[in-house]
């Protein structure tokens, strides 16, 4: 007789439950706030000059667009689960399947703009920056759905709990292959981009604080609350979905921080461009580097 | 030649040929099915014919094998007469890669290890004063052997390690131990979420075998799992 010992990770029902409750409760606040962010952005823009020429809010109100209709999507996928024909579904997998891939790749082209502010800082004039970047962070993520949908992966999908029991279905991959590659490596290749991005950010953060004359007390917590801020913009807490197998409190902490992402992206925008400039130039070092990149634009 | 034409490549993981043949060559052979088997080349494999062929070189080990050893990079396997007298429960070690082997008192507290009571071969001293004991671990590799319905669940659930513990005894039917055998697996330290449960390969659950827990009761510690079972 062979004998062995299996492993089965699970999550029971109730967590499973609560999971789905704060990604729906988490989801919803997002999109209202996001929507406050795209609106505020609109009204800045035709009564400000300078959000018409800077690149950063752009590429903030992209990314929120993106991960509005990502939200979106989440709500229509999840409440009609199955129903519709089979082209219905594999539309609906495809659609959520893009948003997904465009969210991913506006965290990373954060990541970029970020790199170009804080690291390279000088000769990072491009010609038609903006353009680029939107053919990156809207076209890209349609290839490869084109690409996964002609492979036809998309269709059903189970989540199934510890007792096998199915505890949510819904329209996204049939093939699992695709599903590793275009999502989950996807999503990791941007993780690590950014994680590198940000530690870099982070060392110039502190490294700069400490050399400049100003260590007033406090300074330390800006530069971390300015990073907090920065990990959100670029989708670090995504990360957390590489820790969700430890144990159901990452698995919460994981549908907490990416379902919330659009409220913190909102008050991100407030802190960085509500204020005066003045008050800004003095309480952030990120929008000390963003006055910096206006000027060697021009 | 349009026969030949006509004639396909003898493909050993479909497990038509050489099934009851245990030389090296076709041992090695077979376990190559352990990594070829996947989920994309499921039509080049006959799981029920592989797993059949493992489960058959138990009782070729203890029947007709004249080794008392053998070690290869997927198999490693011990093959003892036991006098059925033994006036205490035994202990062999099954450190991975390394031969099964009998230890003494004082090594009980191998990480990996099976404990086989006295009681046991007492039941068996009537019949016969000696029997033949077989120990194998097999590494079944990453692929679809020997996984049985954990391909379904799409959780991501394992076998602990990829390793199997086979327990042979003569070719007798053991069930309904009063004192259970006793098999420890060592491991990392697992997540608060993995369920840990010992099971056994049951030949006759489902279209080609599946794992089942009866019988088998599993006490879960931190670095090292205890499984008891009632059988063999």
């Amino acid at each position: 007789t062979f004998f062995a010992l299996l492993l089965r990770p699970t999550l029971d029902e109730a967590t499973v439950k609560a999971l789905i409750h704060i990604s729906q409760a988490g989801c919803g606040t997002s999109m209202i706030f996001l929507a406050f962010t795209i609106v505020l952005y609109t009204v800045l823009r035709f009564s400000r000059q300078r959000f018409k020429s800077e690149d950063a809010p752009k590429i903030h109100v992209s990314l929120s667009i993106s991960l509005f209709l990502l939200n979106l999507a989440f709500f229509i996928n999840v409440g009609q689960r199955l129903k519709g024909s089979d082209a219905a579904c594999w539309a609906r997998g495809a659609i959520f399947h893009y948003f997904l891939l465009c969210a991913f790749t506006w965290m990373s082209l954060e990541a970029f703009h970020l790199y170009l502010l804080v690291i390279k800082v000088f000769n990072t004039y491009f010609s038609h920056y903006f353009l680029k970047l939107s053919l990156v962070g809207w076209v890209l993520p349609a290839l490869i759905v084109i690409g996964t949908g002609i492979a036809n992966s998309y269709g059903p999908y189970s989540i199934r709990d510890e007792k096998n029991v199915t505890t949510l279905e819904l329209c996204w991959f049939r093939e699992k292959i695709a599903l590793y590659v275009t999502v989950h490596g996807y999503c990791l290749i941007v993780f690590l981009f950014s994680a590198a991005v940000l530690s870099l950010v982070s060392w110039k953060i502190f490294t700069l604080s400490s050399a400049t004359a100003g260590k007033e007390k406090g300074q330390h917590w800006k530069g971390v609350l300015t990073l907090l801020g920065l990990s959100c913009l670029v989708g670090l807490p995504w990360g957390l979905a590489l820790l969700t197998s430890l144990g159901p409190f990452t698995a919460y902490v994981f549908a907490l921080f990416t379902s919330l992402q659009g409220v913190f992206i909102f008050c991100w925008f407030i802190i960085l461009y509500c204020p005066s400039q003045s008050t800004v130039t003095s309480s952030s070092g990120t929008a000390r580097v963003d006055h910096a990149h206006t000027v060697s634009q021009e | 030649d349009s026969t030949r034409r006509d004639e396909k490549p003898r493909n050993v993981c479909q497990g038509s040929a050489n099934m009851n043949s245990y030389e090296d060559f076709d041992l090695n052979r077979t376990a190559g099915c352990f990594s070829k088997c996947t989920h994309s080349q499921e039509e080049l494999c006959h799981l029920g014919n592989l797993q059949r062929y493992w489960l058959n070189f138990e009782t070729y080990l203890v029947e007709r094998s004249q080794m008392d050893t053998l070690n290869t990079s997927f198999l490693t396997a011990l093959v003892k007469s036991i006098n059925t007298s033994v006036s205490e429960d035994l202990y062999f070690s099954l450190t991975p890669s390394q031969v099964p082997k009998q230890m003494t008192k004082d090594e009980h507290q191998h990480p990996d290890r099976v404990r086989l009571p006295k009681s046991l071969f007492g039941s068996l001293k009537s019949s016969r004063p000696m029997v033949r004991l077989g120990i194998v671990v097999l590494d079944i590799g990453p692929g679809n052997v020997f996984k049985g319905s954990l391909l379904s669940r799409e959780d991501g659930s394992s076998v602990l390690n990829n390793r199997m513990v086979a327990l042979t005894l003569g070719h007798i039917k053991v069930t309904k131990l009063a004192e259970p055998l006793e098999i420890t697996f060592s491991h990392q330290y697992q997540p608060p979420n993995m369920n840990l449960s010992c099971e056994f390969w049951d030949a006759t659950k489902g279209p080609s075998g599946d794992w089942s827990s009866k019988g088998c009761s599993t006490e879960v510690g931190v670095r090292r799992t205890v499984c008891r079972c009632d059988h063999l």
